[in-house]
């Protein structure tokens, strides 16, 4: 089962053209391991991504290089997660 | 009939036990509810609608479907609260003894099996199909961009490892043909309502180009008086428009080909997302979206019945 132990997902809040252009290019690439939850980028809707722990320094550094605002909206998807398993394993109980 | 009751609508459940609860809803429910097998998934699970229909020959039909994309985990459990919602309201909700007195409604609770139970014993993140792609170790098409209708233009991608790979060719996810085999011998739906989350948006078409459809304005009309049933609730803001003006240019797309095959009311919802949360909307929000997302859904099936064409 894959776990997502210190991926965090960040509010991507997108202020120009410049800045919808950067973020459709990281869409595009697969490589990057960014996990947009939400897609379709203007200036006035934010930008739900999932970044990998691994990718997470590289990715804000990107986004504070081009002056793209962000939020971390989940601190840890995998405590979120276990939470979720916890909760079914008790539900299935009951 | 018991065992309905005592059913947990408040919890995430995985398919074994959603496609049991479609069991008992049927044998709780014999003359009003029947379970329809459309075909099998990729990795050969049935794929099950459920026929709500009070008697009558090739009635002019509803479709709903929730869970075309696996990870978007309420869609799913959504639908399992609002198909016991119309079993239970038959008979006490006049809007709904009068929809069912005319048309049928075919809900898929899960559209996307493979990837649902992926989600549950693999992956939790993951969206699209389990097909394997011939000359890449990534699996899967996302199946929204897999339809006949602008499929492979923009705002689908043609990398496998992608998680909107459009797919080899049109309908190649036997998920999507299997659904569109069922329209089309059907003959004669007259909305279908794709039910997805998140991010709170009521679309029509088009998404695979920014052009209006010729029924823009009634379309408009209608997912706005719906997002206003929905609002009522519990205050949950939604946007209404065309799914490339309102979010983004997506081709391929479901209601995008409904609606070329002369589906006037295509309809897809986004739920909400009212925490910070994304694909992870906690259990105890699962029935206040589902109630919320009925009054949505109510409105546009009572307006398609009043209005028929």
């Amino acid at each position: 089962e894959e776990l997502f132990n210190g991926d965090q997902v960040l509010r991507v809040l997108p202020e120009s053209e410049d800045h919808i252009q950067a973020l459709k290019e990281l869409e595009e690439d697969v490589d990057s391991e960014l996990d947009f939850w939400n897609h379709g980028f203007s200036t006035e809707r934010p930008v739900d991504i999932r970044v990998p722990h691994d990718s997470l320094y590289a990715f804000k550094d990107f986004l504070m290089e081009n002056n793209i605002p962000f939020t971390v909206m989940i601190n840890n998807v995998q405590e979120l997660l276990d939470e979720e398993r916890a909760e079914m394993v008790n539900n299935e109980g009951l | 009939e018991r065992k309905t009751k005592s059913f947990n609508f408040a919890a995430y459940h995985n398919l074994e036990t959603i496609y049991a609860f479609m069991d008992t809803l049927v044998a709780s429910h014999p003359s009003l509810i029947s379970k329809v097998n459309i075909g099998s998934s990729y990795e050969n699970r049935p794929m099950y609608a459920l026929k709500f229909s009070t008697g009558g020959v090739s009635r002019p039909a509803i479709w709903v479907d929730a869970g075309i994309h696996a990870r978007e985990w309420v869609t799913q459990a959504s639908a399992v609260w609002i198909a016991n919602k119309i079993a239970s309201d038959y008979g006490v909700d006049p809007s709904v003894t009068s929809l069912l007195g005319q048309m049928d409604i075919y809900l898929m609770i899960v559209t996307n099996p493979d990837g649902y139970a992926f989600t549950h014993t693999s992956n939790r993140m993951w969206r699209k199909t389990r097909s394997v792609n011939a000359g890449s170790s990534c699996r899967g098409a996302d199946p929204n961009r897999n339809w006949d209708a602008g499929f492979g233009g923009p705002g689908a991608s043609k990398d496998p490892c992608s998680d909107s790979y459009h797919g080899p060719y049109a309908n190649s996810e036997v998920e999507v043909k299997n659904v569109v085999d069922l329209i089309k011998g059907h003959g004669n739906f007259k909305s279908f309502i794709s039910i997805h989350s998140y991010s709170q948006l009521l679309m029509y078409p088009y998404g695979y180009t920014c052009t209006d459809v010729p029924d823009k304005s009634e379309l408009h009309a209608v997912g706005t008086a719906a997002i206003k049933e929905l609002t009522s609730l519990y205050n949950t803001r939604y946007q209404v428009g065309s799914i490339c003006k309102i979010i983004y240019q997506a081709s391929g797309g479901s209601i995008d080909w409904t609606y070329n095959i002369g589906i006037k009311y295509s309809f897809a919802f986004e739920l909400r997302d009212t925490g910070f949360y994304g694909f992870l909307l906690p259990a105890n929000q699962i029935l206040p979206t589902a109630e919320e997302t009925w009054l949505g859904l109510k409105y546009i099936m009572g307006y398609v019945r009043d209005h028929p064409y």
